[in-house]
């Protein structure tokens, strides 16, 4: 089982 | 006023193919330089991004910058009633709560016109940095979408690994195994058909199949696409929209558990 990472972590609201 | 005119009308309608999976609603932002739609997929693991600049329209009026928040759904009904070869054009007044789509007929004997409601939508814009890429691999769009495809039968996740000979694909299940090589290509007829392997250093990441079989939606729009990888950081893939702009789909790489 593996984890998907939130998008939204990656990248800061502009 | 805003206006947008397009000859080659089938590349609206495949740029919605691509995205109407991903996307329930998005803002559309139209400015003078052309079109951008940015939005997270309803899980917020993925990002899509859409340019269409102004120079590929056959004509462009904005006046002045508006945001039109769409229904994809209802969008992609609208689009799905243009022919292939209409030309398509979309236009809102400046303040309007509507957008409307005219579909001309090559020969102008028949017009349609579709008027849209327009929503208000309060979506999360991410600032995406630049960011320099250690793998930045370009193979055939069908190729692409065709190992996708075949690797999801036999797990939920696809291993991509780049290094300088080239780029290996793999997933793991309960069937077994699968890998699938792609070496870079020599000399080839055709651009479109190379496989290049641009490296800095080897990369492997693990990620959703689901999320890029969705991705592969996008293949009618172009004969290539764009792979790049860091490590940490969300695969981008990209796909040029003919001369107009491209889609380019982030995927944030999956975390062993």
């Amino acid at each position: 089982n593996m984890s998907q990472s939130l998008i939204s972590s990656f990248f800061s609201p502009s | 006023m805003f206006e947008a005119r397009l000859v080659q009308g089938s590349l609206l309608k495949k740029v919605m193919e691509a995205i109407k999976d991903l996307l329930n609603e998005a803002s559309f932002d139209c400015a003078h330089s052309g079109i951008l739609l940015q939005a997270m997929d309803n899980s917020h693991v993925s990002l899509v991004s859409l340019n269409l600049r102004k120079e590929g329209f056959d004509k462009y009026r904005c006046d002045r910058n508006i945001v039109m928040g769409m229904n994809l759904t209802s969008m992609s009904k609208i689009l799905k009633c243009a022919s292939n070869d209409d030309i398509i054009t979309m236009k809102a007044q400046d303040s309007a709560d509507t957008v409307t789509f005219v579909f001309e007929s090559p020969n102008q004997e028949k017009v349609s016109e579709y008027e849209m409601k327009l929503m208000n939508l309060d979506q999360d814009q991410l600032g995406i940095p630049e960011t320099e890429y250690c793998c930045i691999i370009k193979l055939p769009s069908g190729e692409f979408a065709r190992i996708c495809r075949d690797l999801s039968q036999f797990g939920e996740s696809i291993v991509i690994s780049c290094t300088k000979e080239g780029v290996k694909f793999s997933a793991a299940g309960d069937i077994g195994t699968a890998n699938i090589k792609l070496a870079q290509t020599g000399t080839v007829d055709k651009e479109e058909d190379a496989v290049i392997v641009d490296m800095q250093e080897p990369v492997t990441l693990t990620f959703s199949c689901k999320y890029l079989n969705m991705f592969t939606k996008a293949t009618p729009l172009s004969p290539q696409v764009c792979l790049s990888m860091s490590p940490d950081v969300p695969l981008v893939v990209e796909y040029k929209i003919g001369e107009i702009g491209h889609i380019r789909y982030y995927l944030a790489p999956r975390i062993g558990d």
